[in-house]
């Protein structure tokens, strides 16, 4: 029987596969992965997230998810991965080990099912989800550009059939909700990672507006850090910065967000590709992706735990 | 099922504000069904372009024509995408 030792995790999987993966990973650990379903989406798939925990009640956590975008399929292969690194750890005694004394982690490996579902059935290179609101004559919502930071202004779209659609109104889509509505129930998350390909980068707030984040200071020089970790495996290159001064203006956005909320340690990561193959990152670089990321987050991870606000 | 036959991932480089200009003149061409994977960020910074078979020649004219030099990043997409397809499946057979 598969096991996730047998796993293939240097292949790309489909949604059953991988809701297969998360249920064996919390039947062979349950003392410590629980499996939560904050929500549905528009085609109503359940939103699962791991939850990774060596008990006491609401400890300060970590968020990580992958796949807001369906088409980075990177990363939600990279999430699969992640999953089995943590249980690892733990087993061994390194690691993200040490922080699971003291913090949860929770990871949401496919944030956008429906999306993720379209592009191994219709059409590979959906990025939004696959919501119908009235008065659009085209489907889906960028879940990048719906969260209620910025919402509506420069650096989203109001045109329904751009890739960058901010939806009709903050938190449209239940993808976004269900996340918005669990962070703010638990109230002691102290670091949010959304993670995105591709372009190599390592983003901190602000994309909507061009004044700086009070912690700016801290977070630029916690990002040389972990891009500096990141590196150090196999020499992939980053840039490091605050959205709008890096890459451009993006209202909406998730870690604007998470960061308005009070969660000082929020991050997007946009991983691989080097310039060759774009959302197609080729399969057998899965592994080394997930690999050097890890590097990066858990810079990040042992930050908040060693820095609790 | 949609399919990507033809369609071509061009990457620029903006060296110039001119260059970025005509390149952000393409993201408005909406007829052309372009799909920016990276949008333009700045200049020096990569710009990568999925461009519709119908659209490939309109849009190499267009830059040619303003002296924007670019390369093409994937030549066939839709080779990619089998290429990845096939891979899935032999992995899901070894499983």
């Amino acid at each position: 029987p598969l096991d996730t030792n047998t796993f293939n995790y240097a292949s790309y999987h489909s949604l059953d596969e991988i809701y297969t993966f998360m249920d064996l990973l919390v039947a062979e650990n349950p003392n410590l992965v629980s499996k939560l379903e904050i929500g549905r989406s528009t085609e109503n798939r359940p939103l699962y997230v791991l939850k990774f925990s060596t008990g006491g009640t609401n400890r300060p956590a970590i968020w990580i998810d992958t796949g807001i975008h369906s088409r980075e399929w990177v990363t939600q292969a990279s999430g699969v991965w992640f999953a089995k690194k943590i249980v690892q750890d733990h087993a061994n005694n390194e690691g993200v080990a040490s922080i699971l004394e003291t913090m949860d982690i929770f990871l949401e490996i496919v944030t956008n099912p429906d999306g993720f579902a379209f592009t191994h059935t219709k059409n590979r290179l959906w990025r939004k989800t696959r919501s119908k609101h009235s008065g659009s004559i085209c489907v889906g919502v960028d879940p990048n550009r719906n969260w209620d930071a910025g919402f509506g202004e420069a650096g989203a779209s109001a045109n329904p059939c751009t890739e960058t659609y901010h939806g009709p109104y903050p938190n449209s889509e239940p993808e976004v909700k269900s996340i918005v509505d669990f962070v703010k129930s638990h109230g002691n998350i102290k670091a949010f990672i959304s993670i995105h390909s591709y372009s190599q980068l390592l983003l901190y707030p602000y994309g909507y507006k061009t004044a700086p984040a009070p912690d700016q200071q801290e977070l630029h020089e916690l990002s040389a850090k972990a891009v500096a970790a990141l590196s150090s495996l196999y020499g992939t290159k980053y840039t490091y910065g605050s959205i709008i001064t890096t890459i451009y203006r993006a209202s909406g956005g998730t870690i604007d967000w998470t960061y308005d909320q009070g969660i000082k340690y929020s991050f997007t990561f946009e991983l691989r590709d080097t310039g060759r193959y774009g959302f197609l990152l080729p399969a057998k670089q899965i592994i080394p992706t997930a690999e050097e990321t890890w590097l990066g987050l858990k810079v990040i991870m042992e930050h908040a735990r060693d820095n609790m606000y | 099922t949609e399919t990507f036959v033809g369609h071509q991932v061009l990457r620029v480089v903006p060296k110039s504000d001119e260059d970025l200009q005509k390149v952000q003149e393409l993201q408005a061409l909406e007829h052309l069904q372009l799909d920016f994977w990276l949008a333009p960020r700045g200049l020096g910074v990569p710009v990568d372009i999925r461009v519709p078979f119908p659209s490939v020649q309109p849009v190499k004219a267009h830059l040619e024509a303003a002296g924007v030099s670019y390369s093409i990043m994937i030549e066939d997409l839709q080779a990619l995408v089998d290429e990845e397809q096939m891979e899935m499946l032999r992995s899901s057979r070894q499983l």
